[in-house]
């Protein structure tokens, strides 16, 4: 209709792991002042700069349908972690909002 | 307020 979205839309974003590193940092995590995993850098040459759809500034909210609400970030780095490693999928699946919008 | 501690912490893939 082109009216303004009030609330944040997520949007579920596929990284395929076509690089040898995924090339993002995060900050953030329970307990700190940003309480979900925010993208703070995407490296150029990196999956997730040629997937194209990943920004900085972006939270994420899942990682391949695992909740990050609620994870220290340590817990939610080893679930991006073990997500890039395991060799059962060839892609990551990213939900994140851009807050503020 | 959260400890200062995890204020900074980034973690590179």
């Amino acid at each position: 209709t082109g009216s303004p979205v009030p609330a944040p839309t997520a949007t579920l974003v596929r990284v395929m792991k076509n690089a040898n590193t995924l090339g993002i940092a995060i900050e953030g995590g329970a307990n700190t002042h940003q309480p979900l995993p925010r993208i703070v850098t995407i490296q150029k040459g990196g999956s997730a700069h040629n997937c194209g759809q990943l920004k900085v500034g972006q939270v994420i909210l899942e990682v391949n349908g695992i909740f990050l609400r609620g994870r220290e970030h340590k817990d939610a780095a080893r679930i991006i972690a073990e997500a890039f490693k395991t060799k059962e999928k060839d892609h990551i699946d990213f939900l994140v909002v851009e807050p503020g919008l | 307020s959260p400890p200062k501690e995890y204020e900074d912490e980034v973690t590179f893939f």
